[in-house]
């Protein structure tokens, strides 16, 4: 069940039809850019310090 | 007024409602174990002058009804109010005796704010039903008792507080791991690891986290005694739901054209971060515009 929400969720916000189809020498040599790096750990901190009410 | 383009429309006032401010003070009326399910503001509506009234209905023989409002005044720091509607009934001028409004939003709008010393103020606006010619003055005949002796003490405007004791009522924070969880098991905020890695469809996709705790709701609550069940048009089945949730942020990386790129998703709901024991048709609060 979660792993079909966590599916469709992704998919709706990337505005993709279907999963995406990477093979590993696609990602192997990617460099996680720190503008992107310091974006997902501010989130990662705001996500579990404050809960949001259900729905939002 | 003087534009060629904008076409105008004049307006008239209209309202000649009458207001009234009640102010209870709510110092030690909420325990902090307990849980607000139902608040009801009681209005003595008294009689009119029967003459009064006939000639009114003679005047407008359909129109014997007029809307009662009320608001919640939020009284801000600066000194300046700011007013919620919270409920609204239209009420015939030929009634006499208590008339009920759902104030539970107000109550809780009042906790939001965390005022524990401050009164709960609620205005009452008594207001035409319609506005138009055919309107009529049915509002000018609907009054309800203060707290004067003159109206009776017994009629002074009263608001219930229906409670739930949550120790006994509510739900119990985190299972115990150690104990499996069960049918029996009172309701619990169950600590479930999600593996990204163990999905096949994940791979070179996603790329950060590798898993995250999720959580979920499981167990039983205490169900409503029958005195409640009497009172409460929501008496439903008390369950364990998911009442608190916090977004889940990923770093996945995505095809742009030729190149690969790295982006970050915020996927909401995804984490629990609080169970409650909740009646079903029981109406959700809003919470405070900032």
């Amino acid at each position: 069940q979660m792993e079909k929400k966590i599916q469709e969720s992704l998919l709706r916000q990337l505005h993709l039809n279907k999963i995406p189809v990477l093979e590993k020498a696609d990602v192997e040599h990617l460099v996680i850019p720190d503008h992107v790096r310091t974006k997902y750990v501010s989130l990662m901190k705001r996500s579990s310090e404050e809960p949001s009410p259900r729905g939002k | 007024r003087h534009s060629q383009t904008i076409a105008e429309i004049m307006g008239r006032f209209f309202s000649d409602a009458s207001n009234q401010r009640l102010v209870f003070s709510m110092k030690d009326r909420l325990p902090p174990a307990s849980e607000l399910v139902q608040a009801v503001l009681r209005l003595f509506q008294k009689p009119s002058l029967k003459g009064a009234i006939r000639r009114q209905s003679k005047k407008f023989p359909f129109h014997s009804y007029a809307s009662v409002t009320i608001y919640w005044v939020q009284v801000r720091e600066d000194g300046t109010n700011r007013t919620y509607v919270i409920d609204s009934r239209r009420v015939s001028i030929h009634e006499t005796g208590w008339i009920t409004f759902d104030v539970s939003q107000a109550v809780n709008y009042w906790q939001q704010e965390g005022k524990v010393n401050q009164p709960l103020v609620l205005e009452v606006s008594i207001h035409r039903e319609n506005i138009g010619p055919m309107s009529s003055d049915a509002h000018k005949f609907i009054h309800f008792s203060s707290q004067n002796p003159a109206d009776g003490e017994l009629h002074a405007p009263q608001l219930q507080l229906h409670t739930l004791d949550m120790e006994e009522y509510g739900a119990q924070g985190n299972c115990d791991p150690d104990i499996p969880s069960t049918q029996a098991t009172r309701c619990c905020r169950r600590e479930t690891y999600i593996n990204l890695q163990d999905f096949k469809w994940t791979e070179n996709w996603i790329l950060d986290p590798p898993g995250f705790k999720a959580y979920d709701c499981v167990g039983s609550c205490q169900q409503l005694k029958k005195e409640h069940l009497n009172f409460w048009s929501f008496s439903a089945q008390r369950k364990c739901h998911v009442t608190s949730t916090a977004p889940l942020p990923l770093i996945v990386a995505v095809r742009e054209g030729d190149k690969i790129v790295t982006k970050v998703v915020n996927l909401y709901n995804m984490k629990v971060t609080q169970c409650s024991c909740s009646s079903e048709g029981m109406p959700i609060m809003k919470k405070l515009k900032p």
